[in-house]
């Protein structure tokens, strides 16, 4: 299982949560406009959350960020 | 199995459940408005409940916690 | 296996039954308008019930709690 | 696989019969109108029988005890 | 694997034939008029038949029992 | 794997065929008009064998006994 | 996996070919007209021969043994 | 994993390769006019080579040996 | 996985590269105008080359190695 | 899994992260205008991030690096 | 998992990259024009290059390596 993220401005934030009975950050990666992350669910990572305008594309269709 | 929440408001809930005999909060993540949360159901949770205005994607679709 | 429920009323309950040769009551959450949950089967729970205003999400399609 | 029973009327009954050599009940539910009840089948089940004005959901459709 | 009955008539029989080299009657169940039966196919039965007035709604689509 | 079979007149029969290396007759089944046999492939059935007028229901449709 | 065949004449022949370095005959059986035969790749038969006036049922739909 | 041969032709030949550090032939099948193959892939053979006027049916539709 | 290959024209080749750390020729099969080949990927070969006028059929979709 | 991209510019990267508790640089592959590279999830790699002007060609469909 | 490649000039490149911790050269295949080449993802090669005019057949479709 694995997402993509396509950043529409800089400094937007992705950060990947700890699998386990703790939840806390594993990893927090930036992205800047244009760039285009691929990540997936894995040991270490069950839950992500993303911050900042952004495009997600996911198994549901894609998900913006923005709300009108 | 993953689902999606994007926060329509400040102050968006998801809350994990518990796995097991007991059920109890594993963990509560806050949402602000524009925030996206991609959640695994994993070995620590095997059910969520979110509160706020947001719409949950799942393998059945949108859903919208919004009442008409 | 996961299931969604939107409650569309306070004090819509979600009643988990034990999975094995005795049916007993697992665990009941109570949910209140406007609250989605998602529920897994899961080694403890084969079998729910739910009560009250709802709309149930399933690998069926909706399934609602109203009558005409 | 876990089939689903909305209850039309008051006292529609789930009735699971035990897996293995011997078919006995395993356990009988009782519903009242409104109620959706979800259940799987398990190393206790292998079989279920419905009595009363309800809708089952299948993997083949949905089913109507009524009869025109 | 399941299939699902419904009873058109009173007296409706479900016949469950043993798994293995032989071939005996693991189990007879009567249905009646609006009763819907779900069996699977299990360790200990491997064919089944019905007799009687019914529908009977398998993989390949619903089946009536009436000729014409 | 289970196929379908509907008795189109009395006395149709459902010949099992051993499974290994050699082919006899495991179970021989009749078949009384209106009746419906759900049998599934074995360890002891590789291959079955209908006679009669039947309609017999498989993964590539249904397939009728009668020709033209 | 399994085929089915239906016999448009007397005499036709399944025969089954030998799983393993050797290829020989497993098992030959006659159909007569009107006849089913559902066939399973066993253990045994890794490859099948048909001869005579038929049609064959596999996954990539109905052969005809006639030709034009 | 089958295939399916119609042999159009007296003569039409299936050779079967073997599985290995090494390509030989396994096997080669001579088949008549209207006769009907259905080959496994196996432990044995891990390519097939078909010569004459012949039909075959596979995972990517018909494929005719003529040519225009 | 298997692909096929239809020749087009008198020597037509399909080359066998082997599996693991090392890439040699493992088998190279010479096809005439008209013959059909089947050829899975296994153990001894895990990338295949096809030259000469031929029609290759994939999980892709049809490929003609003529060029315009 | 695999994904695929289409360097649309020279200089365009392929940055693979590490799968594990860290999230480090595990390889950084430069690609040149019109090159293709398709690129597995692995056990060294979880997630991955592109830079430069591409088109990454995944399961949710194409994802266009430039945005307006 | 493999994908095709189509060369549309002579010395087109398919270069294979290690899997593991490093990412080195595994093997580069020169492909002539028309010359049509099958590949997998192995225990060996856990990403592939393409230099050069050709077409690459993939599970998302045909990739052009050619640009406007
Ligand atoms: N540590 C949690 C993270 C998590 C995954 N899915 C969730 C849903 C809700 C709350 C927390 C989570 C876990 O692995 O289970
Ligand atoms: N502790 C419960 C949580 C749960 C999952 N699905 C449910 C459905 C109903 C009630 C509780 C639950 C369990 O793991 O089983
Ligand atoms: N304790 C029962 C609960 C149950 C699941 N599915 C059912 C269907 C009918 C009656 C009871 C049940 C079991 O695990 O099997
Ligand atoms: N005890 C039986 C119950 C059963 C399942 N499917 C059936 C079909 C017919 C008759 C009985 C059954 C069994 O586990 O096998
Ligand atoms: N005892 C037989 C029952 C059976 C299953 N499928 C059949 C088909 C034909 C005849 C008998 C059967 C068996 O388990 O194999
Ligand atoms: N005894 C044979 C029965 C059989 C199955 N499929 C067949 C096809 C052809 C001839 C015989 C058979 C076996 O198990 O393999
Ligand atoms: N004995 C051969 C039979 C066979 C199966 N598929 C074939 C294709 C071609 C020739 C022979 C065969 C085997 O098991 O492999
Ligand atoms: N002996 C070879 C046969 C083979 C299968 N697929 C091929 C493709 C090309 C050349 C040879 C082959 C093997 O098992 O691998
Ligand atoms: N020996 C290589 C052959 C190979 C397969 N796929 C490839 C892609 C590119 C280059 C070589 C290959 C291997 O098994 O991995
Ligand atoms: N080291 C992390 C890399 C990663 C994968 N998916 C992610 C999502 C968010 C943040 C980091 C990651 C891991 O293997 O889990
Ligand atoms: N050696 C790397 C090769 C690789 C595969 N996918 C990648 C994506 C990005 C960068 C490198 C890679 C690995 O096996 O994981």
């Amino acid at each position: 299982e694995y997402i993509a993220i396509k950043a529409l401005e800089n400094g937007v934030t992705l950060i990947g949560l700890t699998r386990g009975r703790d939840t806390k950050l594993s990893h927090t990666e930036k992205l800047d406009r244009g760039e285009i992350m691929l990540a997936q669910f894995t040991e270490s990572v069950s839950a992500m959350k993303i911050r900042g305008k952004a495009i997600i594309y996911t198994q549901f269709g894609c998900i913006d960020t923005s709300i009108e």
